[in-house]
């Protein structure tokens, strides 16, 4: 049996609209720690990594670990049957092969439910180590999606090099080059709108920007991004989803033969 | 030239 009912329903719509076009279908795990996702794209390049406490939720059953396969384009057109103050119940039995959605509306007067069908998915799970990174970057999350919509307009990848400088984003393409450098600011009205630079040591790393502009679907789900780059790592792009978890994007980088 | 790696070059398979 499993129950979990989160008030702010708005941010499991949200996530779905972050990850869906990266991730066809996936594996929800629910266990007592929480509401957790882990899936790689088709190419297995890139990786998304979702928890959600189950401090977060306000009812939270979850009698044993179960995981519920779902084709996220399906789940994301149910839960968009969802109003965005609605309430969204996760409801599902063991040994069921369907899952079913209740949404209410905040003065309760609807009540909907939606039952969609489970499947068998065969992923492949990462074991992702606790890693140290020579550089991370915190910077608005508004910032970082304009970055990398406008990057991506002139090349199709970008150099992320973190020096004492600053962070930078350099791109080529046909038509010439681009550089963005942000500086460390911390002298702003609102701590979400720093940028923040911790570095160890310089890195500098390419990545393809189509799958950084796909991260950035998760911009809505909270103010700042931080971007953990480690010279032999992927790199992590974490949106923090306020007090209940995290969305990480993990994505392999282009390297030189 | 420049190739694009994969997540199993860093991560293990569980």
């Amino acid at each position: 049996m499993l129950e979990l009912r989160l008030v702010q329903g708005s941010l499991l719509k949200k996530v779905l609209e972050a990850t869906k076009d990266l991730v066809t279908d996936a594996n929800f795990d629910c266990s007592a720690t929480g509401f957790s996702l882990q899936a790689m794209d088709s190419s297995h390049v890139a990786l998304v990594a979702l928890l959600l406490r189950s401090e977060g939720f306000e009812h939270y059953r979850c009698d044993r670990n179960i995981s519920m396969g779902m084709n996220l384009n399906n789940m994301s057109k149910m839960l968009k049957c969802a109003g965005n103050d609605d309430i969204i119940t996760i409801k599902g039995d063991d040994g069921s092969d369907t899952v079913t959605f209740m949404f209410e509306s905040p003065n309760q007067d609807k009540i909907s439910d939606f039952e969609m069908k489970l499947m068998d998915i065969d992923s492949e799970h990462l074991g992702i180590p606790e890693a140290e990174y020579h550089a991370i970057v915190k910077m608005p999350s508004s910032e970082f999606q304009r970055i990398c919509k406008d990057l991506s307009s002139i090349g199709d990848t970008v150099v992320i090099s973190v020096t004492k400088e600053g962070v930078k984003f350099s791109t080529r393409g046909d038509i010439g080059t681009a550089n963005i450098v942000c500086r460390q600011n911390k002298t702003v009205d609102k701590p979400e709108e720093a940028t923040i630079i911790e570095m160890n040591e310089p890195v500098s790393l390419t990545f393809a920007l189509r799958y950084l502009n796909s991260f950035t679907k998760a911009t809505p789900l909270s103010e700042s991004v931080t971007v953990s780059l480690s010279s032999e790592l992927p790199v992590v792009v974490e949106y923090k989803i306020a007090d209940m978890g995290y969305i990480r994007f993990y994505l392999a980088p282009k390297i030189e033969d | 030239q420049i190739f694009q790696s994969l997540l199993v070059d860093f991560f293990n398979n569980k």
